[in-house]
């Protein structure tokens, strides 16, 4: 309603400088640590897949129904994020514990024949993320100062 | 008239805040769980 | 000044040293161990013998981290990912001996020198950025500053006692910097700029966490900066793709504080409005559709709405900004005041337009003096009334000193001058409060007692433009119009401009069928 005004030299040089600018726009993944394992990586999917995450995927309850293997993959390999963190709270919901010397997730199998103020003792599962599975540990002395 | 702000990707009627999964300016979808850098304990930076 | 002979090898390979200390599997929890180690380096080379080797060896850092960085964008153009990765390999080990050296500056509860020193590498970065900038013009890359302002930013605000006590000075550190490398003097940084003001992390830091509010201020300067860049542009409302695409992220960010900080845009709607160009009516009407969130807003649309009856309107909103003091030269606000406490001189009158005049190229008027003016005038007349224990109302906002200048400025100004003024007064039709019952009775008024059909046309275009743009729309903006067309004192429907072409006929019809 009140007209143009003719740019100035400042605004046309602030407007050569934004198109430059534009051409090298900033990227999400600049503002985060660097993802070693899984860094973004855009890829063209087909218009029917689903193109945003199901709703409250951000939440412990959404976690919480995640099978036990996707909670390792989450933990192990996206670390330092809120997923990692959310991963680690579902399992622990699932009586899961985190060893911190073996940086391995037990979980009792039966209950433990010694239990004392510095450990208990017996039969586990564990998520051995080297072999990438379950095993079961008998006679395994879980001390209680590399409990997480 | 503008530009119908409800498709800017921003969930209007959250209850929650939109802040704390602001991916960007540039882009119409918030931050996933695993896009936000959390301060996770020590013993969690197993690598 | 010439570096000191040396000082740029011992640089580099301290630079590098860290680099390596960083990656290190031995580097320890935050790099603790690295860095003690790599402390006694620093001296045994003398880089911490005086300030002036610290700034330089912290200005060295700085280019070549960016030369590296530049190397490595102009070396493979095709997986960026890559690219990225190598750049962040030096940039957020740089980021890490920053703030472990701001951290452990002077005593522990020594702040003064910590921040010192933050200070001065945002300082060294901001000015090789700007130096930068200047050299190599649109060669020039945002990447390298970007990625240490973030990262710097979210190591700073990480949960650690000593960091957390200084928590309100890192903040205020950081907005400093950004406000010197705001759009207008550093164009080619923009859209990172915009990134980092965006960021999750400062806006929780700056608008949630920070306690009493006390960063708002700080917040609200950026944004103003922000919209003093856009506004020539959107003024001429043909955009370039990257101003139209920095125009949709200030949109987006915009509706993200409406949804999580609406009082931070309640509070600040004088100083944006003050600065958005007056043809950016979305955007300013999201800034002023904000209300605070324990309000609970009538619905405009209710049947025999009694806005005179509600409790929040007797409530004057919050206005930080010191608005009478932009009232210049001190001479005409003196005789402002004089003549809103006397009505005298009657020659203050027939100068005001004058007064208001500004020989600016773009706009033959003082658009942020009109609107300082329509404000506090405004608000000394909703005092006068309740110093008479009344309310505002028709009758009460009549026959007074404050609507003797509204209505001589209705009359005296050309069309632009008018359209400026309604566009002031219209500015303050937002939730329910004072102000919003105050200017709307004023805007209602001056329809009513208009003295030619032009200016009732005007007043109608004003509130109608905001009202045809797509949503959202300010409560009070939404009352004041359906008061205009269903209240039969103001005979809105007789007049000529509402039957003027067909195409506007039917477009009041469609916007009193969505009012009524």
């Amino acid at each position: 309603p009140l007209g143009p005004v003719p740019l100035g030299k400042d605004n046309i040089f602030q407007l050569v400088m934004s198109d430059s600018g534009f051409v090298h726009l900033p990227h999400p993944s600049d503002s985060e640590r660097l993802r070693h394992h899984l860094p973004r990586n855009p890829c063209p999917t087909p218009s029917y897949y689903p193109q945003t995450p199901p709703p409250h995927a951000d939440s412990v309850e959404f976690f919480q129904r995640l099978s036990t293997e996707t909670l390792f993959f989450i933990f192990y390999y996206m670390e330092g994020t809120k997923a990692q963190y959310l991963a680690a709270k579902a399992l622990k919901k699932q009586s899961w514990r985190f060893h911190t010397k073996y940086m391995m997730w037990f979980q009792r199998h039966e209950e433990p024949k010694t239990i004392n103020e510095d450990y208990e003792q017996g039969t586990y599962i564990y998520f051995d993320y080297e072999k990438w599975g379950q095993r079961k540990k008998e006679g395994f002395t879980f001390e209680y100062r590399y409990l997480e | 008239p503008g530009m119908d702000l409800t498709t800017l990707g921003l969930n209007l009627n959250s209850p929650e805040n939109l802040y704390s999964t602001f991916q960007s300016p540039w882009v119409d979808l918030p931050c996933r769980p695993q896009d936000i850098d959390f301060h996770v304990p020590w013993e969690y930076m197993t690598n | 000044i010439e570096d000191p002979p040396g000082l740029h090898e011992k640089t580099e390979y301290l630079l590098r040293e860290w680099v390596n200390m960083y990656h290190s599997p031995a580097a320890g929890r935050d790099s603790t161990k690295a860095f003690s180690a790599f402390v006694q380096q620093m001296h045994q080379q003398g880089i911490l013998k005086t300030d002036d080797l610290i700034t330089r060896f912290f200005r060295l850092c700085t280019e070549m981290c960016v030369d590296l960085c530049y190397r490595a964008l102009s070396e493979q153009t095709h997986n960026s990912g890559l690219v990225r990765a190598k750049c962040f390999h030096t940039l957020d080990a740089f980021v890490r001996l920053i703030t472990l050296l701001v951290k452990h500056s002077g005593d522990t509860a020594n702040s003064v020198t910590k921040i010192n020193l933050l200070n001065k590498v945002l300082g060294i970065v901001a000015g090789v950025l700007l130096q930068d900038h200047e050299v190599r013009k649109t060669e020039f890359q945002q990447l390298p500053y970007h990625r240490i302002f973030i990262m710097l930013f979210i190591e700073l605000n990480a949960p650690d006692i000593i960091l957390e006590n200084i928590n309100f000075q890192v903040l205020t550190a950081f907005c400093n910097t950004f406000h010197v490398l705001r759009p207008t003097k550093a164009p080619g940084f923009c859209f990172a700029w915009l990134e980092l003001i965006s960021h999750r992390v400062f806006v929780g830091r700056m608008l949630a966490l920070t306690p009493q509010q006390r960063a708002w201020g700080m917040y609200a300067q950026l944004l103003i900066d922000l919209f003093k860049f856009l506004h020539p542009f959107l003024r001429n409302a043909e955009l370039t793709k990257p101003i139209h695409f920095l125009y949709k992220g200030t949109l987006r960010v915009l509706l993200v504080l409406l949804h999580d900080f609406p009082e931070f845009l309640c509070d600040y709607h004088y100083a944006f409005c003050d600065i958005i160009s007056t043809n950016c009516i979305q955007m300013r009407n999201l800034i002023l559709s904000a209300f605070p969130r324990n309000m609970r807003l009538p619905d405009p649309f209710t049947p025999n709405l009694k806005v005179d009856m509600l409790a929040d309107i007797a409530h004057a909103p919050r206005i930080p900004t010191n608005f009478a003091n932009m009232i210049t030269p001190v001479s005409f606000k003196n005789d402002l005041d004089s003549y809103l406490k006397t009505r005298s001189p009657v020659t203050f009158l027939s100068d005001l337009r004058s007064s208001l005049q500004s020989n600016e190229p773009g706009s033959r008027y003082n658009i942020s003096l009109m609107n300082a003016l329509v404000l506090y005038v405004g608000t000394q007349a909703i005092q006068h009334i309740h110093t008479k224990s009344l309310t505002p109302s028709m009758s009460t906002i009549a026959h007074s000193s404050h609507m003797d200048i509204f209505q001589n400025l209705a009359v005296d100004l050309d069309t632009e001058g008018r359209y400026l003024f309604l566009t002031a007064l219209a500015n303050q039709l937002r939730y329910p409060n004072s102000h919003t019952h105050y200017f709307s009775c004023t805007l209602l008024y001056l329809f009513a007692e208009a003295n030619t059909e032009a200016i009732q046309e005007q007043i109608t275009r004003v509130l109608l433009e905001r009202l045809i743009v797509n949503r959202p729309h300010p409560w009070g903006l939404l009352i004041t119009f359906i008061e205009l067309i269903k209240n039969p004192q103001f005979k809105f429907w007789t007049h000529e401009f509402v039957h003027c072409a067909p195409e506007i006929e039917k477009l009041f019809e469609s916007v009193a069928r969505s009012c009524i």
